[in-house]
């Protein structure tokens, strides 16, 4: 079963056009292996972006360099899946 | 396992055999009301199945509702096992609804991609697409809400196999749409056609694949204003609405440019809640209020839907 220990969801605000074509660009680096819940879209909404925890220090130097700011939606997406896992678990015992 | 569709956990996540087995139950419990189609199989060979909800007549005008298209959707999958007790049980009390399956037939397909939903249990719970497989790529899998006949091929879809949303190598190439797509052309009288995706609480309506405007833009957005103040009243839940391309980003070959394609006027996509924190990661405790305030919106648009036949 794929482990997400140490992944984390970053929420980006992209306040204009360009400020979300260079999100684009962050998609686009495939070695990052992002996995974009909400893509970047119209400017001003939400953009949330799984990251792997081996690319964390690099997402978050990108969105710093070029003045994106974010916040951090799930500090580690392994610890909800564990809590969602038991609770089913718990149901079904 | 749960002896009845009464004792049945609807604020837990459940797996695709358990909704599964709800759906006999909710069947044998009300076969005048209730029965089950196979509408195909999938790539890795599941049945996909349909409920229809229905009091009688023949090819009556009907309403279509999918949930779990993208398979790490939790939240979807469960508000549809909630929707489909909700209809039996509000049939013959809820004098809307009751106007409504008097009159008209539901179509609830509850699991839309089998397989990777089974997959978000056994492997990968981020899983989104279909499972099949891509000649001459070792990536698995095609974004079903890319693949469909309207659009496709246009900005708004990857040809990346290994991306989120591949629109894979033709339209309909996947079994899970193409049994969709075929049902709908059988059927014929489809009126309403709404798939349920999650999160970001947004209603959408076509188009998602160029800017210009629907021909019926005008009335769907006033009908999505009506849906997204009914489901606010529960919870206060706010819901942005309007096209697919104006209100998030272009997407090429998507369900409801297609369904809109086929003559099906209220064609809507749900993007249900998340309260800003969860993402898909939903804790199941939202499950029962996510599937109230959405149901509030569906009923809403069921019932335009009866009273506005074209």
């Amino acid at each position: 079963k794929e482990d997400f220990v140490g992944h984390q969801v970053l929420r980006i605000s992209a306040a204009d056009e360009a400020q979300v074509q260079k999100v684009k660009e962050l998609e686009d680096l495939e070695h990052l292996q992002l996995d974009f819940w909400r893509g970047p879209g119209q400017p001003g909404s939400p953009i949330d972006v799984r990251v792997p925890f081996p690319s964390i220090q690099a997402v978050k130097a990108f969105l710093e360099a070029h003045g994106l700011g974010y916040t951090i939606m799930i500090e580690d997406v392994q610890s909800l899946l564990d809590e969602e896992q038991e609770q089913m678990f718990a149901f079904q015992a | 396992r749960s002896r009845s569709t009464d004792t049945f956990n609807y604020a837990t996540y459940h797996t695709l055999e358990e909704i599964y087995s709800f759906m006999d139950m909710l069947v044998a419990e009300h076969p005048q009301l209730v029965s089950k189609l196979q509408i195909g199989n999938t790539y890795e060979g599941r049945p996909i199945y349909v409920l229809k909800f229905s009091t009688g007549g023949n090819n009556r005008p009907a309403i279509w509702i999918d949930t779990g298209i993208h398979s790490r959707e939790w939240v979807t999958q469960a508000s549809g096992v909630w929707f489909a007790k909700k209809i039996t049980q509000d049939y013959g009390q809820d004098f809307t609804l009751t106007a409504i399956l008097d009159s008209m037939d539901i179509f609830l397909e509850i699991v839309t991609n089998p397989d990777g939903f089974a997959f978000t249990h056994s492997k990968n719970r981020m899983w989104r697409k279909t499972r099949s497989l891509t000649p001459g790529s070792s990536c698995v899998g095609v974004d079903p809400n890319r693949n469909w006949d309207a659009g496709f091929g246009m900005a708004g879809a990857s040809s990346n196999p290994c991306t989120d949303t591949y629109r894979g190598k033709f339209a309909n190439s996947e079994v899970e749409v193409k049994s969709i797509v075929d049902f709908v052309k059988s059927h014929g009288n489809i009126k309403a056609f709404i798939s349920i995706h999650s999160y970001s609480q947004l209603l959408l309506y076509p188009y998602g694949y160029k800017a210009e405007p629907a021909p019926d833009r005008d009335e769907l957005d006033q009908l999505a204003k009506s849906a997204v103040t009914a489901l606010a009243s529960l919870y206060g839940t706010k819901f942005k609405y309007g096209s697919i391309i104006k209100t998030i980003y272009q997407a090429s070959g998507s369900t409801i440019d297609w369904t809109y394609s086929q003559g099906i006027k209220y064609s809507y996509t749900f993007e249900l809640r998340d309260t800003g924190r969860y993402g898909f990661l939903l804790p199941a405790s939202q499950i029962v209020p996510t599937a109230q305030e959405t149901w509030l919106a569906l009923r809403t648009i069921m019932e335009y839907t009866l009273n506005h036949p074209y």
